[in-house]
């Protein structure tokens, strides 16, 4: 039955929920609520597949992406690629708040992150190091790249472009992504 | 990732995401969470839905985007959800992803994609009945 107020978010992330609800029971906003309920994912880690220390790229680096929007205004603020901070959501709602723009990635939304006045520190946790070492170990099994020199389903980068025939009908891998690692 | 749509007393409407991304991923890569539209879309005269799964895939179809318009079109929301998977599912028959969605009454709903090691999708809701985990089976 629909009834109002409504929480509900993806995945079993109960303290996130609980987060949120209790903002608006407090006399939060909506917005606040979206915020406080993700950046509690954020502190938690939930999964691995929130906030710091989880999901290490190519490098062992940790990146962030977050965003928030206002339905009633239709305003937008998003971070992507963000590097060094953790609070990502609030950084996006920085976005939103402070600029006219709809979505900042990588270095130059750190850098934005910091002058809005948001700490920067090391994403990386011992749980990141570990898979990515794994990873290495594994001969970079597995990764995202298709059509390259050498094969990347038997060796690591640096990668070339492979010249010649290539096959077309590539597909994303899908054993690559499954509930521990997503988006 | 985390999506969320929270929806207050006054109907007003908010979506959010916050996620690491995929694993191993080439650096650069961002995924469809900080997409408007992908992983999550909210409109107050309509309702907001939020995406998870294979970002580099589900981006490609603006899934959040195209359920809320469906709930414009008065939609359940379970049918809406149901009905971006199976829009992907005609591209990418086994990808894995799935959507909560919910209308500006309240009324809420979810669906995923069955693929190898992912049969049910688990999401939260609260409301003034209390907060459930509820289960969805995919299609």
């Amino acid at each position: 039955a629909a009834q109002l107020p409504l929480v509900i978010n993806t995945w079993p992330f109960k303290d996130a929920t609980q987060r949120a609800w209790d903002t608006l029971h407090s006399g939060g906003l909506a917005l606040d609520a979206v915020e406080k309920g993700c950046s509690q994912c954020e502190f938690e880690q939930c999964d691995g597949t929130v906030g710091y220390g989880g999901s290490p790229d190519e490098h062992g680096e940790t990146t962030l992406d977050a965003m928030i929007m206002n339905g009633n205004t239709i305003e937008v603020g998003a971070v992507g690629n963000l590097r060094r901070i953790k609070s990502a959501i609030s950084v996006a709602r920085a976005v939103m708040e402070h600029s006219s723009h709809s979505l900042l990635v990588g270095e130059s939304a750190s850098i934005f992150a910091q002058n809005m006045g948001f700490l920067s520190e090391d994403l990386t946790s011992n749980t990141s190091l570990s898979i990515h070492a794994e990873w290495l170990s594994k001969k970079c099994q597995p990764n995202y790249w298709k059509n390259v020199f050498p094969s990347a389903k038997t060796s690591c980068g640096p990668y070339k472009r492979k010249e010649g025939q290539w096959s077309k009908r590539h597909r994303m891998p899908a054993h690559v992504v499954d509930v521990h690692n997503h988006d | 990732t985390i999506g969320m749509i929270v929806i207050d007393k006054s109907r007003s409407i908010v979506a959010g995401t916050s996620t690491n991304g995929a694993t191993h991923k080439i650096p650069g890569r961002v995924g469809d969470s900080p997409i408007v539209g992908a992983g999550a879309y909210a409109d107050s005269t309509a309702g907001a839905a939020a995406a998870t799964g294979m970002g580099d895939i589900m981006m490609r179809f603006l899934p959040s985007y195209q359920a809320v318009e469906y709930m414009r079109l008065g939609m359940e929301p379970t049918t809406a959800c149901q009905k971006v998977i199976a829009r992907i599912q005609k591209y990418y028959p086994k990808f894995f992803g799935a959507i909560i969605c919910a209308n500006r009454t309240g009324g809420y709903g979810a669906a995923c994609s069955k693929c190898p090691g992912f049969n049910q999708f688990h999401f939260m809701v609260h409301n003034p009945s209390g907060t459930s985990e509820q289960i969805v089976d995919c299609i």
